[in-house]
């Protein structure tokens, strides 16, 4: 059964990912 | 191929967290990401206000406007419909959360402008 770590469920969502 | 959600997303999946224990997704609080990033040395916990919710051009997708962090940076994400963000103190929501739970069987709820979301950033972020 494959486990996930916990900070694959949310996101980075820094300014380098602004608009 | 279609545009699918990660795996993690769908209910059953075996979460680790940074203490070591094994939660399933759907069973995931707030205070598990608090205290995960809390042990973790590279993470932390950014809030992400939820600004604006537009559909997109792209069809199931829809563009999402943050506010992120202390400096209300101003982000904007376009993801499917369905995609799960972590609300606080509410848990798993979308835009179309009837779609999400279809599709992922993960109780949802609606995601909407005012929500505070769980995102992450570095901790030595300067």
């Amino acid at each position: 059964v494959p486990v996930f770590p916990w900070h694959s469920l949310v996101p980075f969502l820094e300014t380098s990912q602004s608009n | 191929s279609a545009p699918s959600l990660p795996p993690y997303f769908t209910k059953g999946s075996i979460i680790q967290l940074a203490d070591g224990e094994l939660k399933r997704v759907e069973d995931l609080k707030t205070e598990d990401f608090i205290q995960s990033a809390e042990i973790s040395s590279e993470l932390k916990i950014d809030s992400s206000t939820v600004e604006r919710i537009d559909s997109s051009h792209t069809p199931h997708f829809a563009i999402i406007q943050f506010a992120v962090g202390e400096h209300r940076s101003q982000v904007s994400v376009e993801v499917l419909v369905e995609y799960p963000f972590f609300v606080f103190g509410q848990g798993w929501s979308s835009c179309c959360p009837d779609r999400t739970t279809q599709l992922l069987e993960l109780p949802c709820a609606k995601l909407s402008v005012g929500d505070v979301c769980i995102s992450l950033t570095l901790k030595n972020l300067k």
